[in-house]
């Protein structure tokens, strides 16, 4: 899983709560 | 945890379904402009941006793999024109070629100069990386980054492919990071290596990569002035060649 598909969902997976809103 | 798909896909003014079919692979070609819109919805950095473009690229356009395609002997004296530590890497991070004062940084006392060296295995699976590496969590960081922005041009490698899956079996630690967004820092940083003998060496590395080429890599560990690090080197150079005479 290193393609773009895995890279989105762990940039999308991390966004920190403070970012959210 | 994390942003739903719609957000992302609202944030980034595309439609759910598209922005679905591209998580999962069914999209055969994102342009550039909405991987840009995508980069931003996901606040990414532009290490982060530039690797998304980099895993789009289509095949054809990727760099070709030739794995373990021998450093030419005009890099490997490249190497050794360097007074600072130097090495030649392949995209797995295999050391080819290494001039004497990197050999004499990194290789563990007592072993052989020119024993086979990965970058990132020795990181993860040899001991003495953990007493010669001062923060071995962000070296362990800096690594994975590395590969992973190596497995991205290179996805045909079998020896990239071969490492990612022995350090996924063999490393815990290895897969909590791979399973990680993280690209930064991969090409540059500031790290120190606690030698046994010689003391702390402090030193800036950067990767240059000459266009064109099998996608070998230059790597340097320059030593940071006010650091005592140049001293470092002297006292390992001396040292080898006291032994040598």
């Amino acid at each position: 899983g290193a393609g773009l598909g895995a890279f989105l969902r762990a940039l999308r997976n991390r966004r920190r709560p403070e970012d959210v809103g | 945890p994390g942003l739903r798909r719609q957000e992302v896909a609202d944030l980034a003014g595309v439609s759910l379904d598209y922005y679905t079919r591209i998580e999962q692979g069914r999209v055969g070609e994102v342009s550039p402009a909405v991987l840009t819109a995508l980069g931003r919805a996901l606040r990414a950095t532009p290490e982060e941006s530039a690797h998304l473009h980099r895993l789009a690229a289509s095949p054809a356009r990727r760099r070709s793999s030739r794995a373990q395609a021998p450093a030419r002997p005009s890099l490997l004296a490249l190497a050794d024109s360097f007074a600072v530590p130097a090495a030649v890497l392949t995209p797995s991070l295999d050391v080819v070629a290494a001039n004497l004062v990197w050999r004499l940084l990194i290789t563990p006392p007592g072993q052989s100069l020119t024993r086979d060296k990965n970058l990132v295995r020795d990181h993860f699976l040899e001991p003495y990386a953990r007493v010669l590496v001062a923060d071995w969590s962000l070296g362990a960081r800096a690594g994975v980054a590395g590969l992973r922005v190596q497995a991205a041009l290179h996805p045909h490698d079998e020896r990239v492919q071969q490492l990612v899956q022995e350090l996924l079996d063999r490393s815990e630690e290895f897969r909590r990071l791979w399973s990680m967004p993280d690209v930064d820092g991969s090409t540059h940083g500031r790290h120190r290596l606690l030698h046994p003998r010689a003391g702390q060496y402090t030193y800036d590395y950067e990767t240059l990569q000459p266009p064109g080429d099998e996608g070998l890599i230059v790597t340097l560990f320059s030593p940071v002035p006010g650091t005592g690090s140049q001293e470092v080197l002297d006292t390992l150079l001396a040292e080898h060649h006291r032994g040598t005479e």
